[in-house]
C-alpha cells in the first residue's frame, strides 16, 4: 500500500547559509519528528486526514515554528493562531481565525469542519467553540517565547513594515 | 506557518495548515493559511496543498484552488501546475512556496524564496528533510 507524505515549515527570506547552526539543525530536528508522527500514521493505513493532523500537531508544539507554541506575536502583544484543514475524498474543510486559547489549532480546525455545519469559525467565537469541543485548552502565555517577543520589539523599535520582519523570520 | 499533505493508502488526500500570521499585525489581520482555496486545499480530483509566504498575494490569486483546478482542468502534473501558479504570484509581487501531493503519490514544491523548510517521506521508504 503506498502513501505519500509532505510537510513544510515556512518560508522566510533567511537562506540555509545564514541560518545559525542551531536554528538550523533545530528546524531539522523538529521537521523529522513531524515526518515520523505522519508517517507512523499512514504505515499503520491511517487516513491522509489523521496523518496530517499528527505531523502538523508536532510542529504546533515546536517552538521553532511559527504556529502554536513559538508562534509570532500581534503588534498589540498576543497570538492569534490561524489554521484550517481539507479532506480531499469529501471537500469538507474547517478553518480558524484569531484562535487564543487551544494547546492545537489544527485540531480546531477539524472540529469546525467535522462538528459544526461551518467551515470558518473566528476569535471569541472559535475560542468559545473550541471549549464547547472539549479541545485541550492553555493560558495564552503558553504561545509565547522571548525571540518572538524581541522580534516585535525590534518592529516597533525600528517601525519596520510588518513584510520586512516577517520575510526576514519566516 | 507550518503545514502538511498527505495521500493515504486508499488514495484520498488531505492538506493542512496552522501559523501564528505575521509578526505585529493589526485589525485582525488574517492571511491566507486560514482561507480554504488560498493557502490550502485538498481535491481527491487532483491534489493536495499547503501554502506559506506573504498572504495577501495568495488570497488575491487563490494559489492552493488554482494549483487543484489547474490539474483537473488542464490536466497539467503537480509540478507543472504549481510551477505555473508560483510564478504567477511572483509576477504579483508575491513571495512564497507550496507544497503539493496527488493521488498519484506525487510530491513535489514550489516556491520563490530562499529557506523554506520541508521534509518529505513515502511508503517507498524516501525520507528526506531540508532548507533551502
Amino acid at each position: 500500500k503506498s502513501w505519500t507524505l509532505v510537510i513544510h515549515g515556512g518560508a522566510g527570506s533567511m537562506a540555509r547559509d545564514k541560518l545559525a547552526p542551531e536554528q538550523d539543525s533545530a528546524a531539522r530536528a523538529g521537521l523529522t519528528k513531524a515526518l515520523e508522527a505522519g508517517s507512523t500514521v499512514l504505515e499503520k493505513g491511517g487516513s491522509a486526514m489523521d496523518a496530517v493532523s499528527a505531523a502538523i500537531m508536532v510542529l504546533e508544539d515546536d517552538e521553532h515554528f511559527n504556529a502554536g507554541r513559538g508562534a509570532v506575536f500581534t503588534y498589540k502583544g498576543v497570538n492569534e493562531l490561524d489554521a484550517s484543514i481539507m479532506d480531499g475524498k469529501t471537500l469538507g474543510a474547517g478553518a480558524v481565525t484569531g484562535a487564543r486559547y487551544t494547546k492545537n489549532p489544527i485540531l480546531l480546525a477539524r472540529a469546525v469542519m467535522e462538528k459544526s455545519p461551518h467551515v470558518m469559525l473566528s476569535r471569541e467565537g472559535a475560542d468559545e467553540f473550541s471549549r464547547e469541543q472539549g479541545l485541550e485548552q492553555v493560558s495564552p502565555d503558553y504561545f509565547a517565547t522571548p525571540e518572538r517577543w524581541r522580534q516585535l520589539e525590534e518592529l516597533k523599535a525600528k517601525k519596520l513594515g510588518w513584510y520586512d520582519v516577517d520575510l526576514k523570520y519566516g | 506557518t507550518v503545514g502538511a499533505v498527505a495521500v493515504d493508502s486508499e488514495g484520498n488526500v488531505a492538506a493542512g495548515t496552522s501559523t501564528g500570521g505575521l509578526t505585529g499585525k493589526r485589525w485582525g489581520r488574517i492571511g491566507d493559511s486560514p482561507v480554504i482555496g488560498a493557502g490550502n486545499y485538498a481535491d481527491n480530483r487532483a491534489c493536495g496543498v499547503s501554502a506559506t509566504g506573504a498572504g495577501e498575494f495568495f488570497i488575491r490569486l487563490g494559489v492552493a484552488h488554482e494549483i487543484c483546478a489547474r490539474m483537473r482542468m488542464l490536466g497539467e502534473d503537480a509540478k507543472t501546475a504549481s510551477d505555473h501558479v508560483i510564478k504567477e504570484l511572483g509576477l504579483l509581487g508575491g513571495t512564497g512556496g507550496v507544497i503539493v501531493t496527488a493521488p498519484d503519490g506525487t510530491a513535489t514544491f514550489a516556491f520563490n524564496t530562499p529557506g523554506m523548510y520541508r521534509g518529505k517521506a513515502t511508503s517507498k521508504g524516501d525520507r528526506m528533510v531540508a532548507i533551502y
